[in-house]
C-alpha cells in the first residue's frame, strides 16, 4: 500500500490569511479573487470549507510570506464593501506534504500520519488533500519534526 | 497562460460531512481519521481551514454518497468522546474541477472562474486547490452549468 509514496515536501515560506464571514452568495469569491489578482498576488492554496452559519463563509489563502502584507491590505480594502467581518492572518505556518500516486482514498495513511503527529505533540493547523497529496499545515517550529515523521512512517530515506 | 489547462472534471457522486468544533490540539485529527479508516470509509477530500475560535476547529470530509450514512454514524459515535459539538452533512454537492499543469499560482484563472460562476448565479459551497487543480463544490443542480462555464472560460471543447 505504501509503495506508491514518492516523497515529502516542506514549504516554510508561506503565510495564511483568512477573510471571515463573507456573504455566502454568488459572485463574492470572484470579487475577492479579482482584487488579489489585480494586486499581482500569487496564491498558493485557496480553501473554503463548510461554515456553520447559513449565509456566511470564510475563505483562507496561503501566500508567500513576501506577499503577506499586500494580501492583508488588499483584503482589508474590500472587507467593508463585501460586508465581511474581519481579516485574520497567521504568519507562523509551514506546509508539510506527503506526495504519492496511491494516496487517493487511503484513509489509513492519513490516520497514520495524524496519529503520529498527535503522539509527538504536533498540532495540525490546517489540512488539505488531493489525489496525489496530503498536506498538513503546522507551526513553523514543528516543520522539521513533522517532516521526519512523514518520512519515517513510510520507510523513506531522509 | 491558458494553454496549460487540460480539462474539466465533474463528480456528482460525493457528499460532504463536517465534524464541528473539535478541540484544536494534537491527536484529535488522528482519532477521527482512525475511526473512519477502521470503518473502511474511502475519503475523497479532507479539509480543515482556519477557525476563528482559538482552541477549536472543524474538519470537513467528502465521501462517496454510498458512504454518507456510515460516515455520519462513525463521526456521531466519537463526537462526545472528542467533545465536538455536532456532525453536519450536505448530500447536495457536486465537485467541478479545472485541471492543468499551469494552474499553480494563477490568481487570474481563479478570478475568471469565480466571477463567471457569480454572473451565472452559481453559489460556491467549498473551494480546494492544488498545483494541478482548482476544485469548486457547488450544489448538484448547478454542476452542469458550472462545468460548461469552466469549459468555455478556457476555450475548451465541450
Ligand atoms: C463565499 C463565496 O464563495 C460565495 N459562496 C460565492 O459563491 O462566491
Ligand atoms: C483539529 C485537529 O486537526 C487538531 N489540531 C490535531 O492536530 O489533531
Amino acid at each position: 500500500i505504501y509503495r506508491s509514496i514518492s516523497g515529502v515536501a516542506v514549504d516554510k515560506d508561506q503565510s495564511c490569511v483568512t477573510i471571515m464571514n463573507v456573504p455566502d452568495k454568488p459572485g463574492i469569491a470572484g470579487r475577492i479573487m479579482q482584487a488579489l489578482a489585480e494586486n499581482n498576488i500569487v496564491i498558493d492554496m485557496i480553501m473554503q470549507a463548510f461554515h456553520p452559519t447559513a449565509g456566511h463563509n470564510n475563505i483562507t489563502f496561503t501566500v508567500h510570506v513576501s506577499d503577506l502584507d499586500q494580501t492583508i491590505k488588499t483584503l482589508e480594502s474590500i472587507k467593508d464593501d463585501l460586508d465581511a467581518s474581519s481579516v485574520i492572518s497567521d504568519p507562523d505556518i509551514a506546509k508539510v506534504s506527503l506526495i504519492g500516486a496511491g494516496l487517493a482514498g487511503q484513509s489509513g495513511i492519513a490516520a497514520t500520519i495524524f496519529n503520529s503527529f498527535g503522539a509527538a505533540g504536533i498540532n495540525i493547523k490546517m489540512i488539505a488533500t488531493s489525489e496525489m497529496k496530503l498536506t498538513c499545515v503546522v507551526s513553523a517550529a514543528d516543520a522539521d519534526r513533522a517532516s521526519k515523521i512523514m518520512h519515517s512512517s513510510f520507510g523513506e530515506e531522509e
